[in-house]
């Protein structure tokens, strides 16, 4: 499908209007205020533009993330259409930052605009990277922790775009167990 | 059964069109 925009000027729009976030630590502000919209974009080409035009992943400040959401959902576990979901979870070691995150990153946001997950894609709110010294994150965030179909059925397509290897386990944490658990560990609801 | 899929072909072809 294409917008008509003239001749050669053809943009791809895409299923949903994405909205892309930034996170800069700053300890002395709440959450809230170090969490910082970008822009939003609709179409494939936008995504591409915005995409060549900030930071690569393994450039930014440790304590940094990138949030993108479908539009209308906050990049927090309060929106409605987080608070009974959960997210799919892949953790780097350190020496992936120069060797992997770039790729890992781009091929989420990927997964993402193109609806890789066809009919559970509706079930997808957005994905989040978390870059940290000791080691980043990068997760798929979906709108119900207890939807076992669409969560494996995402959680196999993401683990094989992601070209992780079968021996590598990722697990998908609901929110209201991060949220409330007391120590860093915290229980996988399921695992591909 | 109207969504738009785009695989990551595709996508990355868009890349790298003018």
């Amino acid at each position: 499908r294409k917008l008509p925009l003239g001749e050669g000027l053809e943009k791809h729009p895409l299923e949903n209007r994405w909205a892309l976030w930034f996170f800069k630590n700053d300890r002395n502000r709440v959450w809230q205020d170090n969490l910082h919209l970008v822009t939003k974009f609709e179409t494939v080409e936008d995504f591409w533009a915005i995409h060549s035009h900030i930071k690569l992943a393994s450039k930014l400040s440790s304590g940094c993330d990138y949030a993108l959401f479908k539009d209308g959902i906050e990049p927090m576990w309060e929106d409605s259409r987080n608070k009974h979901g959960g997210r799919w979870l892949v953790s780097l070691a350190k020496q992936q930052r120069q060797s992997n995150l770039d790729r890992l990153w781009l091929e989420t946001l990927l997964c993402l605009i193109g609806e890789a997950f066809e009919e559970y894609s509706e079930e997808v709110c957005g994905a989040v990277l978390n870059v940290r010294t000791k080691g980043d994150k990068i997760a798929i965030w979906t709108s119900e922790a207890e939807n076992q179909p669409a969560v494996t059925f995402i959680g196999r397509v993401y683990k094989e775009r992601l070209g992780l290897s079968p021996k590598v386990i990722i697990g998908y944490q609901a929110h209201a167990d991060t949220a409330t658990k007391s120590n860093s560990f915290t229980k996988n609801k399921f695992v591909v | 059964g109207t969504r738009i899929i785009y695989d990551r072909k595709f996508l990355m072809e868009c890349r790298n069109s003018p």
